[in-house]
């Protein structure tokens, strides 16, 4: 799937994944 | 807490013994951010509660892409605000618990 990762220079990693359809009908 | 546009949650159940914990961020509502948004989906990190500050790791998504520099504000206030919830619900769970 499309999951992919930033590392920031200061070690901090980001994963980033598709937000999930429940959490945007939450609203 | 204000709509700031940006949702922040747990990306993971809270223990409430650690103090570094996993959030995720992800943008509902783009027209709220100043700068050009590219939809990237959800950002998942890790927190530290005692040593980190929100605005550092705003700054960071800024300088990783994926936020423009006009938004780090709205950034670091959206995890501000989750990160006080998460340290009020622990502060509660405590003094419940005795």
């Amino acid at each position: 799937s499309s999951i992919s990762q930033v590392v920031h220079s200061a070690g901090r990693r980001f994963i980033v994944s598709p937000v999930p359809e429940s959490r945007l009908q939450e609203k | 807490a204000e709509d700031t546009g940006v949702r922040v949650e747990l990306a993971e159940e809270d223990d409430c013994k650690k103090s570094s914990i996993a959030l995720k961020l992800w943008v509902e509502d783009p027209k709220k951010l100043k700068g050009k948004y590219k939809d990237n989906g959800a950002i998942e990190f890790s927190y530290d509660l005692e040593k980190e500050v929100p605005e550092d790791v705003a700054q960071e998504m800024v300088e990783s892409g994926f936020f423009h520099e006009s938004d780090t504000k709205t950034v670091a206030k959206s995890i501000r605000d989750r990160v006080a919830l998460i340290k009020w619900r622990r502060e509660r769970n405590w003094s419940v618990k005795g």
